[in-house]
């Protein structure tokens, strides 16, 4: 399910997008203990100039951003994550095993250019 | 778009050959419901975690699995004369332990039943030893093969731990010696004579309710670097 963006000016900017997966829709709360799920955001957006002189923007995606201005042929800076947590998920296998297991840098957290 | 999801490739990324078909839901001990819950409030909250370390169990690993015991009991009947009150043969599935994985930990949890002041009993012997013959699998009173633990237990209650990460590595090393273990417990009447103790509601109760299996932990390097590196 997707998580509604505020409306606004900031709605094309460089962002995080919420998206949930359900395992219930996988069918696969069957054997997920738990979670219910698990949050597969992603980030979107434009960098502008402007923005990457604040916001939580690299250093070199301000020069990226400052040579796009100059060149065109110099691509724009991109959206990418700036901070990810993982998630543990508690599943029975085909042996009957109860398996708790953690996967680093799944959910991302926030977004930067 | 649910609909073009690849469930194939989900598996694969999270390590899983294929979509377990879990009939029945094993109980998930308080342990292992401890850790997932602490990781997730970690998670939520936004601290930093060593997911390489288990801080409840005080070991290192990254995978945690409860393998459930596939034996079954001998001579259920009641307590024979020499006061074995159950015996069993316990056996664990290690194929699911992949060789990549160094393993940390591994401790079987007799669990006796719940605690309750009503059902204190006499004093009962645990005899674990490991199968090292496969001719045992047949006997009846099979000889037990090398002792492992031999604790006497008062009003048997509760979980008991054992640790087996030697015998583990033994079965890993080469799986053709995983045979299991063979329990037996003795109730000790003597220890309380006078006092009006129903050996045989203890054993029936024993029988009733042992529940064992074996947690298992394991490191992954690729995942895992050595943890004085990263302090450094």
């Amino acid at each position: 399910a997707a998580i509604p963006v505020p409306k606004g000016s900031c709605r094309n900017l460089c962002h995080r997008h919420q998206l949930f997966i359900s395992f219930r829709d996988l069918g696969w709360h069957k054997w997920v203990i738990a979670p219910k799920g698990f949050m597969a955001n992603y980030c979107h957006g434009d960098c502008p100039f402007s923005m990457t002189t604040y916001l939580n923007s690299s250093n070199y995606a301000f020069m990226q951003a400052l040579m796009h201005a100059v060149d065109p042929n110099v691509p724009k800076a991109v959206c990418i994550p700036t901070k990810l947590s993982p998630i543990s998920m508690l599943y029975q296998d085909n042996d009957d095993n109860v398996v708790l297991r953690h996967y680093e840098d799944m959910v991302v957290d926030e977004c930067g250019c | 778009q649910t609909s073009k999801f690849q469930d194939y490739d989900l598996l694969r990324f999270l390590d899983l050959e294929k979509e377990p078909s879990a009939h029945r839901f094993q109980p998930v001990p308080r342990v292992l419901r401890k850790v997932f819950q602490a990781r997730e409030a970690a998670a939520a909250g936004g601290a930093s975690q060593d997911l390489c370390y288990v801080k409840e169990l005080g070991v290192r690993g990254n995978l945690l699995r409860l393998l459930p015991d596939h034996g079954f009991f001998l001579n259920t009947q009641k307590p024979s004369q020499d006061g074995s009150c159950l015996q069993k043969f316990l056996y664990f599935n290690l194929s699911a332990i992949k060789e990549k994985g160094k393993l940390t930990m591994a401790r079987l949890t007799l669990d006796l039943g719940p605690r309750s002041y009503y059902h204190l009993g006499p004093e009962v012997v645990v005899a674990l030893s490991v199968i090292e013959d496969r001719g045992m699998w047949g006997q009846s009173h099979p000889k037990p093969g090398r002792m492992l633990a031999l604790q006497s237990v008062l009003g048997p209650q509760g979980p008991l731990h054992f640790n087996l990460q030697g015998v583990v590595k033994d079965w890993n090393s080469s799986r053709r010696k995983n045979l299991g273990l063979y329990l037996e417990i003795l109730a000790n009447e003597d220890r309380y004579s006078g006092v009006n103790f129903q050996v045989e509601n203890t054993c029936d109760r024993l029988i009733r309710s042992l529940h064992a299996s074996l947690l298992v932990v394991t490191l992954n390097p690729e995942h895992c670097q050595p943890s004085s590196r990263k302090r450094r």
